[in-house]
């Protein structure tokens, strides 16, 4: 089954399978040169033996069996070596978690847990504007208060100064002044009253 | 074994694609709300944090919301204290005026009769 | 290649949109200290 080795690939910034291609090609390349460098050194040895039966083409065919050969025996080896190295050195352990991955592991939260939270924030955030509105209005409300005291001084003042004018003129009971200026005024209506009668 | 690898491999590409995606829409997704946040914050700067103030009846002051009283009527029912004060004084003006008549009329009966 | 890429995503793009998700927390909480609702007082009449 096709394992695409993602873990891998985060950690190493290439995949596994890719390193291992790279290498095998690599591998191929390096044997190709040498497959050249080898025909040739035999062309030129052969240029010293001009009485020789071998042609250059006789060459070239052995040079590419040897090249086959070469070839099946690195395959077979670099597979082995493959699944060594992908096994042992290109893996990451399934026990193991990658730094940037270090945090799920100690606050591993779910979705809902986080929407929770997002909900608790955001319900908070429009607790404490309302709770600053409040704090508004109560605000207003002490300026309210503060023009009704105003109101309710002035008419204070006002009742003071009533006071204050009857006192000035000797008068600090209206109740009994009345009474008595009532039962003055009954007394020279009795006077009157005799008076006239002694008139008669 | 082949079909099989081939078939798996396809199911890799749709779900990688995807996943590549979603992650885009998700950074993008942050990045436009980030910005949109640092548009409103610079709004609220401009208007100085002014704004509508939210309903306030739900929040820990909402008893003392409640209980509030009418200023408008405390003051209203002052003006029936000075009407009232008005009648009085109208009526003891009129008292002491009809008093002092009497007074003068009194002192002219004695001058005359003297 | 798609591999690489995705599992580049998935090591790099939570930090960029941890910082954007700061940036944006943090803006929300300068809102927040900004925030002045304006309650008129009510007109009392004299």
């Amino acid at each position: 089954s096709v394992n695409p080795m993602a873990y891998e690939a985060q950690f190493f910034g290439f995949t596994p399978q890719t390193c291992m291609l790279r290498i095998y090609i690599a591998f191929q390349d390096y044997l190709f040169e040498m497959m050249l460098v080898v025909e040739n050194v035999i062309l030129k040895k052969l240029d010293g033996f001009p009485g020789s039966k071998i042609s250059p083409c006789q060459i070239r065919k052995s040079t590419e069996k040897f090249l086959l050969f070469m070839k099946g025996h690195i395959d077979k080896l670099f597979s082995k070596m493959e699944e060594v190295l992908l096994q042992l050195v290109l893996s990451i352990p399934k026990n193991v978690i990658l730094p940037e991955d270090k945090v799920h592991e100690l606050y591993p939260y779910s979705k809902e847990q986080l929407q929770a939270l997002q909900d608790e924030i955001s319900q908070l955030q429009q607790q404490y504007r309302a709770e600053a509105s409040a704090g508004q209005a109560l605000q207003a409300e002490l300026e309210e208060q503060k023009v009704v005291r105003a109101e309710l001084e002035k008419i204070l003042q006002w009742f003071d100064g009533l006071e204050n004018i009857c006192r000035e003129h000797g008068t600090s009971n209206f109740k009994e002044s009345f009474a008595f200026l009532t039962q003055n005024s009954k007394k020279l209506q009795d006077v009157l009253k005799d008076v006239e009668e002694k008139s008669n | 074994a082949l079909d099989e690898s081939v078939a798996q491999i396809k199911e890799y590409i749709a779900r990688f694609t995807a996943e590549s995606q979603s992650w885009d829409q998700l950074l993008l997704r942050h990045r436009e709300t980030a910005e949109y946040m640092s548009r409103q914050l610079e709004e609220c700067r401009r208007s100085q944090g002014q704004a509508e103030p939210l309903s306030y009846l739900q929040t820990s002051q909402a008893q003392v919301f409640s209980t509030k009283p009418d200023y408008q009527k405390i003051l209203a029912d002052q003006g029936e204290v000075l009407s009232c004060m008005e009648l009085v004084l109208d009526e003891l003006q009129q008292a002491v005026k009809l008093l002092q008549a009497f007074s003068e009329d009194s002192r002219q009966y004695l001058r005359h009769l003297s | 290649e798609l591999i690489v890429e995705t599992a580049t995503k998935r090591k790099q793009w939570p930090k960029k949109i941890l910082m954007h998700a700061i940036q944006t927390m943090k803006a929300e909480q300068e809102m927040l200290k900004l925030y002045q609702p304006f309650v008129t007082p009510e007109e009392i009449r004299s």
